[in-house]
């Protein structure tokens, strides 16, 4: 896996 | 921030304002599926969980928040309140959620980014979001004259879907690395399921009628 953005939407 | 991702935000907020007029005003919560909003309740929690040890920004704190109450509440208005909660017509509400649920809990298990407890119930909101209005569109379908109120909530959710659609088209063409597969593929299945509400939605505003869904 590569790594997915922090979670910064709603 | 986005302008496409602050208009979807913005949308999404109005869509649930434009709800809880429609429940204080008319006193009615007539074609509001219960079964929907207490999905969305359930999503948001377990999305948000994160308030608790995460920080993003205070517009993000302040909209997690608006968003579970705000869901909390259409929720209290349908089951407890002493008029409103006469109105609900649970014969016509009857869609099995577990059968959302479920496979998105199953799916969450298995397709997420990260086996920890908080990640696989994002993910599983993620999913579940995706198909939580599906039981507020086969009450639609069920009831003959859809009220305009009811409606442009309907609408508004759908647009703020849209909205969030440019929002990543325009993040992946302007922040390197930026990808979120998990996110973009239950967001376009999403927005998909509106097409069908969309298309009447705006043939009975352009010819000045009311909205009826065809069964």
């Amino acid at each position: 896996y590569r790594e997915e953005p922090a979670h910064d939407e709603l | 921030m986005n302008i496409f991702r602050f208009a979807g935000d913005m949308t999404h907020l109005l869509s649930i304002i434009v709800l809880l007029l429609k429940i204080n005003a008319t006193k009615s919560c007539a074609g509001v599926s219960l079964k929907t909003q207490e999905l969305y309740l359930l999503v948001f929690v377990t999305r948000y969980l994160d308030l608790l040890y995460s920080y993003i920004s205070l517009y993000n704190t302040f909209m997690k928040l608006f968003f579970i109450c705000s869901s909390g509440c259409v929720i209290w208005y349908i089951r407890e309140h002493k008029t409103v909660s006469q109105t609900y017509d649970s014969a016509q509400d009857t869609f099995r959620v577990l059968f959302l649920a479920c496979p998105c809990m199953i799916l969450a298990l298995t397709v997420n980014h990260d086996f920890t407890v908080t990640e696989v119930l994002w993910t599983f909101s993620i999913y579940l979001e995706a198909v939580a209005i599906l039981p507020q569109l086969v009450l639609l379908q069920r009831t003959k004259n859809v009220d305009t109120l009811t409606g442009n909530y309907v609408f508004l959710l759908g647009g703020y879907r849209a909205l969030y659609l440019l929002n990543w088209i325009y993040r992946i063409l302007t922040e390197p690395g930026y990808r979120q597969w998990i996110v973009w593929i239950s967001g376009t299945i999403q927005t998909a399921i509106y097409c069908d509400f969309f298309y009447y939605y705006i043939k009975s505003w352009r010819n000045n009628e009311r909205l009826s869904l065809p069964s």
